[in-house]
């Protein structure tokens, strides 16, 4: 049961990890675009 | 100018979306952490019982 | 034009999000599931011990 909870702890780490980077990916894409074009 | 504008607009969006990811996945281990306490109650008052027996 | 590129930006990442939540849940479901099956088998296995004595 408590390795359960800690699997579980890990696993939402991860995934907020995984959620953080796509918005960075989305932050330096949309940058580059702005450069780009102005 | 307006890029800049929309690419605001947009970050500001995926930030929403991750607010009501995070929101479901806090929601999600509250679940599962009153699961198991239920699950540990009931062994307890099961263990109980056999004790009395 | 720019405006078209930011937008594919933003469907790119929101699309990755949305599949790393997929996997999340369904590992969650998994997960549950395994709990409750190993769950099930202590409990016919207690039982069966109680029917031996």
């Amino acid at each position: 049961a408590a390795r359960f909870l800690e699997e579980e702890e890990l696993r939402s780490q991860q995934i907020l990890e995984q959620l953080d980077a796509h918005i960075e990916v989305l932050k330096m894409e949309s940058e580059r675009t702005v450069k780009q074009f102005t | 100018k307006a890029l800049e504008e929309m690419r605001s607009h947009y970050i500001k969006a995926v930030g929403k979306i991750k607010g009501d990811m995070l929101r479901y996945i806090h929601e999600s281990k509250e679940r599962a952490a009153e699961m198991i306490r239920t699950e540990v109650l009931r062994e307890r008052q099961e263990t109980a019982r056999r004790m009395r027996k």
